[in-house]
């Protein structure tokens, strides 16, 4: 079992690759990969040669072969869909920027609770209503889900997900979710990143 | 110097103890955290000994006294005054969250490029110019920063900020951003959750 650690550093290290394709790079060193991160070059070897070896001696990594090489590893060489729940002003914005990221994590459908919000169009997604939400996960064989919506209601909409068959929970509301064995919930917080960034003033 | 991913935990662990206060729960052992917070009880009682002894034999851990220590160790117990620049979706969704959350890091301003933003309120503050946020963050001797402004600009905010004097920033634009020694980038971006989600699919 490859550390959770490490996992989160895979997509930072794509993400950055990626970049660095947009430039028209072709090899990076660990040394520079490092600098540009914030990283420990050290960690980074680390860290990819558990995948393989993929550095040449001397000229670093290729960048193209190992952005593939991570795709691969992260499960992203084939599409991803999602479905996101609570299309408020946090949901908004996130479907907005997936919209415009190449990944193949994709948004593919939207839902929430307030009736006033049902049919409202982001990008080429119509709001459906909570009622759609099982019959959508199932025949789309959707297992990702993004949750904006209030703490409050956060648990039973986890729950409808985790019953319709979603194995991976991208969770924005402040709230404990309590999930079976076999769901994976992550939690993203803006409190944690500035209070983890405060260490550091 | 203790490893960035240790610092990154430590406000998780607040974040939960903080939830165990608000249910009166007195004492907590490292199982019980390692199974609510998906970690393993191993690595959490390695983190929290690298600051103290915070552990009582067969009881586990006096849960307000260990997130007063990790509020301590944070720098959580002064408030940590920020601005936020570019108040669009997810700078509007960002502020209001952050409102709501009992953090020491709070939004002190908001700054916007764009005329028609300017005089906008959110909860007590009013989004400014541009041309106010050198003198603010001098004058109330701001350290922490939020940028949410398209990724072209990001670079060009970011240059103003650490010309004011800014330390610390928690940077959502889809860009490297490039900074002195001796000043922080943390990226947050949703995109980089999603893939690290997708691996455990
Ligand atoms: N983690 C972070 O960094 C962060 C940042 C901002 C907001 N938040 C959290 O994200 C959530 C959304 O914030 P926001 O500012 O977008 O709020 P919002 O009120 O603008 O949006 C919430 C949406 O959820 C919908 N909703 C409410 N109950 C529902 C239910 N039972 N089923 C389906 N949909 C339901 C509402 O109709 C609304 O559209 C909140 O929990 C907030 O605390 C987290
Ligand atoms: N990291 C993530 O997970 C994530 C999620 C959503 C959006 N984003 C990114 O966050 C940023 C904001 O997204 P959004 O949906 O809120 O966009 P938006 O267009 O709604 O908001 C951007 C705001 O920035 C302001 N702005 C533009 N140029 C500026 C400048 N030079 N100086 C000051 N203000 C300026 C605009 O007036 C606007 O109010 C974008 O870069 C987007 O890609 C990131």
């Amino acid at each position: 079992r490859i550390p959770d650690v490490v996992i989160r550093r895979l997509p930072v290290y794509l993400r950055y690759l990626q970049q660095l394709m947009s430039y028209d790079v072709d090899t990076v060193s660990s040394q520079q990969m490092g600098h540009d991160l914030n990283l420990n070059p050290a960690q980074i070897r680390k860290d990819l040669s558990i995948f393989g070896d993929f550095g040449v001696k001397g000229m670093g990594y290729r960048v193209s072969e190992l952005a593939d090489k991570l795709s691969k590893i992260l499960g992203l060489d084939k599409e991803i869909p999602i479905v996101l729940v609570g299309v408020g002003n946090l949901g908004a914005a996130l479907c907005r920027y997936n919209r415009y990221q190449k990944s193949a994590t994709k948004i593919v459908g939207l839902f929430d609770g307030h009736p006033a919000k049902i049919g409202q169009v982001h990008g080429s997604l119509e709001v459906r209503p909570m009622e759609e939400l099982v019959d959508f996960v199932r025949q789309n064989n959707i297992k990702m889900a993004i949750i904006t919506v209030p703490a409050a209601a956060a648990q039973s909409v986890c729950d409808a997900l985790v019953a319709a068959g979603v194995k991976a929970i991208l969770n924005f509301a402040p709230v404990l979710l309590n999930v079976p064995e076999g769901v994976r919930v992550q939690n993203s917080d803006v409190t944690v990143e500035l209070q983890a960034l405060a260490y550091y003033l």
